[in-house]
């Protein structure tokens, strides 16, 4: 219905707005609706500017930029309404290290609500997940789970510095 | 609801049974290029109750049972199982009556070739489709266009039109 | 013409007919005409399998096959008409390490006749070039090009491999 | 026709006189997100001569002046130069007569604000766009649908419809 649209496109530009600037460490970012008479028919566009840079369509931008917009509105729709769990497919792929550490740090502050399923091939995102599953194919078109690695330290000292003494 | 463990058989390349525990925050899975990684998240879309096959990245429904491989031959179903946490009294409020007091919630669909009827259950009792719908939108479980992100969704959030994008607004509404 | 389009149809399928179980280590994959009667109008299939692995269009592959597919279709078309340089924006995204270091085997089996400019975030990328040019936005907003590092050991290890003496 | 340098002023990011050196069989260039890297790709196809904007990324073609930052203002003009190595006589075969004995073949690509004329040169000296093109025609360095890959352009070509491929192989023929 029109009001509910209008409630949560207001949360969650709320929140993007503000998670935006954490994310690139500056800049802004908001939502505007093509068409604000028309709740049930507008569309959505996104308008971002990237620290020292200009604002525009998020068009414009590079493809990490874009991804990494992309992601910090993912983001705040999902503070805006949490799900018990989020799947990630290799939405890192095209981010470099700081904003992997980024996107990391982000998830990692959404985790006292929940659960998040990384798939990646960045070694450093591997890093910083509480447990990696390996997939493999060593029996040609079969698929066989092997590996597991808890990353002991990684939680721990997420869970003090989430919960300080 | 957290989620605490997912079995697959027989669904895409998980032709063997494959048990994957979930008890941690943050899960990574890792692999080489086509080793069934995405295909974990399409089982969890499929047990969900996903009806397009092209969602699932195939033509039929069908196309999610084990096709077969050089030394394989295909399955005769394909079973995928998802288990919840239901310790949290507030999670458990917003299921249906009958499930609130199980400490744990199973959802089990399977689909047997030829067939073409797929069968659910909730720990173990035969249910229809929408009594299993009806468990995941009340628990916000359903809310797959943003907590399910999948290969390249991100790229489709950036190029779509305004008008598209307003899907992602609509289902957190 | 059409028969300058069904030379350069034929050259090239039977270079990614060999290219492809060379890049995936096995399988086989091939182009097909939409329409073999009409050169001028039909459209170009890729069917493909990889090794242990059924045979279908590319839609179906996982997001790196069909990548790493595409990448073959690419260096075929160059090894039918090879330009004098090749640009590569962030190919190798989608790349497992494997993947990676067989894209870049390829590329260095091509520099006999092509110059290849390979922008990349990984590091496996990086290890296998010739020289490394960093571009930096200290200033925010303006680019700028900063350190080369010269790849003394994997240029002459590849030379050396190229051109047994 | 390897290159051997690329010159670039005043060309989107590139505000200040930027100059990379070519000299090697592979080159790579790195750095983070949005720092400039596929600026260099669209410098290379502009002085080669492209016509399209939204092949640049850009709405018009005064898109790729630098439009001004934080610290600095807007360029007053674009400027990118582009020389060969034309010391194979092979190579200089393909290239019309007058610049067959030339050991280096330098391509400039000049556009003012506000002007919305481009200015090409070939070894300083003005030339028209034809004249820029014909030169890569011959060489082959104009094979541009697959000799640049530009970022996203593989997934391009994986989820192509067949009659949109054959630009691929036309090019090729
Ligand atoms: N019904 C099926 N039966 C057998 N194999 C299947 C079936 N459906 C899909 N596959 C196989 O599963 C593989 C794809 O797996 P998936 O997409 O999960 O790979 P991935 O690990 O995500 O790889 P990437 O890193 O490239 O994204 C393909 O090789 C495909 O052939
Ligand atoms: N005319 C212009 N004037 C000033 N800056 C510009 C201009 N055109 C583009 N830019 C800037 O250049 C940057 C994009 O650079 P580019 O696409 O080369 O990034 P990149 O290094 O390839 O990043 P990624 O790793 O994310 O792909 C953007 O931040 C954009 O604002
Ligand atoms: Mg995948
Ligand atoms: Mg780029």
């Amino acid at each position: 219905s029109e009001r509910l649209f209008e409630h949560a496109f207001t949360g969650i530009n709320r929140r993007f707005t503000e998670l935006f600037p954490k994310m690139f460490r500056g800049g802004k970012a908001e939502l505007r609706l093509t068409n604000p008479n028309d709740m049930l028919e507008t569309g959505i566009e996104i308008l971002a500017q990237p620290p020292g840079k200009r604002l525009g369509h998020i068009e414009l931008m590079s493809g990490g930029e874009k991804a990494f917009t992309a992601v910090s509105l993912l983001f705040a729709i999902f503070r805006y309404k949490p799900s018990p769990f989020c799947i990630l497919d290799e939405v890192d792929a095209p981010l470099d290290d700081a904003n992997i550490d980024r996107y990391v740090e982000a998830i990692r502050a959404m985790t006292d609500r929940s659960q998040f399923i990384i798939i990646t091939h960045s070694k450093r995102t591997m890093q910083a997940v509480d447990v990696l599953y390996g997939v493999t194919m060593q029996e040609p078109g079969v698929s066989k789970l092997v590996g597991v690695r808890v990353n002991e330290a990684a939680a721990r000292s997420e869970h003090k510095r989430a919960n300080p003494a | 609801m957290h989620i605490k463990k997912l079995e697959i058989c027989g669904f895409k390349s998980f032709v063997d049974r494959t048990v994957i525990q979930f008890d941690h925050d943050v899960i990574g899975i890792v692999g080489p290029n086509g080793c069934g990684k995405s295909n974990v998240v399409d089982a969890i879309r499929w047990v969900m109750g996903e009806q397009s096959a092209k969602a699932l990245r195939g033509k039929a429904m069908g196309d999610v049972i084990f096709a077969g491989s050089e030394s394989r031959q295909q399955a005769g179903f394909a079973e995928v199982t998802i288990t919840f946490d239901n310790s949290d009294p507030a999670g458990a409020q917003s299921l249906p009556l009958e499930y609130r007091d199980y400490p744990e919630l199973a959802v089990t669909r399977r689909l047997f070739h030829g067939d073409g009827s797929n069968e659910y259950c909730i720990n173990k009792i035969p249910v229809r489709l929408r009594d299993v719908t009806d468990v995941f939108l009340g628990t916000g479980v359903g809310r797959k266009a943003y907590s399910i992100v999948e290969q390249g969704k991100i790229g489709l959030i950036v190029s779509a039109r305004p008008e598209d994008r307003r899907i992602l607004i609509e289902e957190a509404a």
